[in-house]
């Protein structure tokens, strides 16, 4: 069955759909069957792989209200062993819809079910905020992968952050762990190397290598509807997140 | 009485706080009296000026709940003429607790109403997503300022945010303008100079120059909890708000 991991971080524009793209092409590079569920309403995730959302007529929303058609929310990419289920704008409108339901936090766990033993991962990106899909992701996910950008602002929303995954894991998904922090658009400043030893010193269990460095190849391969594994992957971003990918398919020991 | 002016985009990490904090900063400095209000649960003004969020008793969910303790929720900064109501975690509570009520659209726009009088202008910075409390700072505002990333993600929420935009203006808040769309992080990049293109030309009418360059002494400004108008003036980034800033304040016409 496939582990579930959701990519998470309250501060915006830290990277969550870039590494969410570019991590899951990297793992299906390496063979293993991967589902991407974007549960964030701008649904960068299917631009980023180049999919007109436009054309699209399932989306997460349907996968979360119609489990029965779960398999037909699956769209195929260009990379092979890569599938995506696509968030758009319809999204906004299914928090109020399902806010007054029981067990109103599981229908993405349930929903999720039939798929499982398709994959060997499945990778959820979230939005910047702490909605009831996020905690749907939560309650679905086996743990978390949270990314941070090495300035001040993202070091403030960590601590909050980790209360919430706490709260999530008290009472509604007991096994929910954290996979890892990683560091992303990294550069050999004063300032990102003086957070970057902040996190090291405060997070060193969790951490796993290597930093991503900023690259202006990984924000041109979105705009070109390419992972970086296909646009460049010989690029300081390629590198970083092939490295990054390898690291946590050992750690999650997937074989 | 206070222009009141909510700066939003619904994509994340994009420089709303970063340009609040400094767009606020100068025109304080120009002798006009400014005050912010952070809506965000993240509270990065505060930190940005250097505030502690701990040692602060009121805060922006004690405006919104109390219109009375208004004059008493302002702090005032390092700088001159620039005061702040402090956002921080409370606020993640507030927009439960206020969902059912009557006109919970407009408890700011009330609270707002005896601090009006005592400034020029009022900065509303807000979270990268259009919970209660975003429409709240819309129904509060006379306009908004809309900071974009020129990278390609960031185009895609924009049609969404004016369709939201237009969807206040109709149902709750007439008078609510597009005070000015600026370009932030933009470096000279191919594909920075491409989105800015594109962006000119379908939102050439709402355009303030120049655009904000990225400039790592805005992120180190922050750190210190100064506005890059104390901490580096003379610097891209120090330069590129003043001017900004100067450009708003003449299309504002506040005198
Ligand atoms: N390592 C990097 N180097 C350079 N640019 C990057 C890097 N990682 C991401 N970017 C760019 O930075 C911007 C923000 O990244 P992204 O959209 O992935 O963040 P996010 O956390 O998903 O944002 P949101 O909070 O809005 O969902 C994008 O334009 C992306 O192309
Ligand atoms: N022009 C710039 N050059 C370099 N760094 C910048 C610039 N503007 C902002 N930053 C940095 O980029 C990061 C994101 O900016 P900021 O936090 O202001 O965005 P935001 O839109 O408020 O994010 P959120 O969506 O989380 O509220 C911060 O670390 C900030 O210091
Ligand atoms: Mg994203
Ligand atoms: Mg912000």
């Amino acid at each position: 069955l496939a582990r579930v991991v959701s990519i998470i971080n309250l501060k915006g524009g830290v990277g969550k759909t870039t590494s969410v793209i570019n991590i899951a092409a990297r793992v299906a590079e390496l063979g293993l069957r991967v589902l991407i569920i974007d549960i964030d309403s701008q649904g960068n995730c299917a631009t980023g792989l180049g999919i007109d959302k436009s054309k699209v007529e399932n989306t997460t929303k349907t996968l979360v209200l119609n489990p029965e058609k779960a398999m037909s929310c699956r769209y195929s990419t260009d990379i092979e062993n890569l599938h995506i289920v696509i968030g758009d704008g319809r999204l906004i409108s299914l928090e109020q819809e399902i806010m007054a339901d029981l067990g109103r936090e599981n229908y993405l766990a349930d929903s999720l079910e039939s798929l499982l033993p398709h994959y060997d991962l499945v990778l959820i990106d979230t939005p910047p905020n702490l909605n009831l899909l996020s905690i749907n992701a939560l309650s679905a996910s086996d743990g978390v992968l949270i990314p941070v950008q090495t300035e001040y602002f993202a070091l403030e929303g960590l601590a909050m952050l980790t209360n919430s995954i706490k709260e999530v894991r008290k009472r509604i998904n007991p096994r929910l762990g954290v996979d890892g922090i990683f560091l992303t658009m990294h550069a050999p400043t004063i300032l990102n190397n003086q957070v970057a030893g902040l996190l090291r010193e405060h997070f060193w269990e969790h951490l796993v290598e290597p930093p991503i460095r900023r690259n202006i190849k990984l924000a041109e391969a979105s705009s070109h509807g390419q992972p970086i594994t296909v646009f460049a992957p010989k690029s300081n971003g390629g590198e970083d997140y092939a490295a990054l990918a390898e690291n946590l398919v050992a750690r999650w020991a997937i074989v």
